[in-house]
């Protein structure tokens, strides 16, 4: 493996952050909101 | 006038970085070059609050400065100069070196776009001022544009061949200026301007996606960065649902079946065009259980418009074959479907990925590429000495 794949492969999983705790439903909402007009300010500028 | 100010806030960086690290990402943060100061320099201090969190929660990191800086004076009016872009990045690692965490974090740079006369004027310049303080030399590259981008160029060898001279480009300046240092590609696609609709999302993509892994690794460049994972546009690797498209299951068969060290591989014929058979030759991804060390992975495509067989030279004709044959679903070469040796590759449910199971040729087959193909062959035993 490259440095960068051993990097990768080693890295520390934290399974009491990773496992169970979901993102909750207000910032998911709130995210998805936020996304319709960042999609478009993205778009915008990879045009540019 | 152009920007409103956007602000980042903890939860933001927690979930990235939670994201990143439950996913078994590295994450690289970019950080905004755009904040400056009267004189001209890079102004540390709102990067400094961001760095601050991230030592509080204890991440790990790595670090960018600045998007595409060749294009700041169109995109925001304010033109930095190479020098100066590397005087920053000397003033962001004097600040990383603050911090024991951050001290041997990577740092990546300058994200220069397509390499023309005056961008690689700016990167010459950026180099010798900075290089002495980045991990890794970085470039972005698209082969077209999104708005234009016709069917036919993601299958035209000619555009594919385009990557190659820009790569060598690169090397060639970050070895005359910065030798022994690394060249990535820190942002790559297809299409730029968000990929091409009906095209990026598509089958088609993979010709330009595996050509450009395989080209890549075979010219030298040590990371290629994928733009993009999920977002804007069409060029990502799974949809607004979150479903692997064409390019996900590619890049997954390719990461399970291909490693990092890099064989010379050549295809000669009479009767076809060279330039319409790719063929890429790796040491298999040993990470995979089912090979050991020595076997090799060959991959290929087939721009023609009929299939091609491949006979491996007498070296290796005695050996078993897997073969790992992608072709297009229902819809052709714009289906969101891949057939992975006549079965159609989809997550088994939301949390696992399907088992990608080889087919057994037998020593001596010739290996079959149908037309628009990607064939992956895994030679066992082959005993490759680069590979032992």
């Amino acid at each position: 493996a490259s440095v960068e794949e051993r990097i990768t492969w080693n890295l520390p999983k934290k399974q009491d952050v990773c496992d169970g705790s979901k993102v909750s439903s207000s910032v998911q909402q709130k995210l998805w909101f936020q996304w319709a007009a960042q999609e478009q300010a993205i778009l915008k500028e990879a045009f540019s | 006038e152009t920007y409103k100010n956007a602000s980042i806030t903890k939860k933001t960086i927690d979930l990235l970085y939670r994201f990143a690290n439950c996913s078994g990402l590295h994450l690289i943060f970019g950080l905004n070059a755009l904040v400056r100061n009267k004189n001209d320099h890079w102004n540390s201090s709102n990067a400094k609050l961001l760095i601050d969190y991230c030592d509080s929660k204890k991440y790990n990191l790595s670090w960018e400065l600045g998007n595409e800086p060749n294009s700041f004076k169109k995109k925001s009016g304010l033109y930095v100069d190479g020098s100066q872009l590397g005087k920053d990045f000397i003033t962001l690692h004097d600040l990383l070196n603050k911090y024991s965490r951050y001290r041997t974090s990577g740092l990546f740079g300058p994200d220069i776009g397509q390499p023309k006369k005056s961008t690689q004027k700016m990167l010459k310049s950026f180099l010798n001022a900075g290089g002495k303080v980045i991990d890794s030399v970085t470039w972005h590259h698209y082969y077209v544009d999104g708005r234009t981008a016709s069917l036919e160029d993601f299958v035209n060898p000619n555009i594919l061949d385009t990557l190659s001279s820009e790569i060598k480009t690169m090397l060639r300046i970050a070895n005359d200026t910065v030798p022994g240092k690394l060249v990535w590609l820190g942002e790559t696609s297809s299409a730029y301007g968000g990929g091409s609709p009906g095209l990026s999302n598509t089958y088609i993509n993979g010709f330009m996606w595996l050509d450009k892994l395989g080209m890549s690794a075979k010219l030298g460049i040590d990371v290629v960065m994928r733009q993009a994972l999920f977002g804007a546009g069409s060029y990502n690797l799974v949809d607004s649902d979150f479903e692997p498209l064409p390019d996900y299951w590619l890049s997954l068969v390719f990461k399970n079946l291909v490693g990092s060290i890099v064989l010379n591989a050549s295809f000669r014929s009479k009767n076809v065009n060279v330039e319409n058979i790719r063929i890429y030759l790796h040491c298999t991804n040993i990470n995979n259980p089912k090979y050991k060390v020595g076997d090799v992975t060959l991959f290929a495509m087939n721009l023609n418009s009929y299939s091609q067989e491949i006979q491996l030279p007498s070296i290796l004709s005695g050996k078993f074959v897997d073969e790992y044959l992608l072709l297009p679903g229902e819809g052709g070469l714009l289906s969101q479907t891949v057939l992975l040796n006549g079965q159609v590759l989809k997550m088994v449910d939301d949390k696992t990925l399907p088992d990608l199971n080889g087919k057994q040729l037998h020593p001596g087959s010739h290996l079959l590429l149908p037309s628009m193909s990607f064939g992956f062959f895994v030679v066992k035993s082959a005993m490759a000495s680069a590979c032992l």
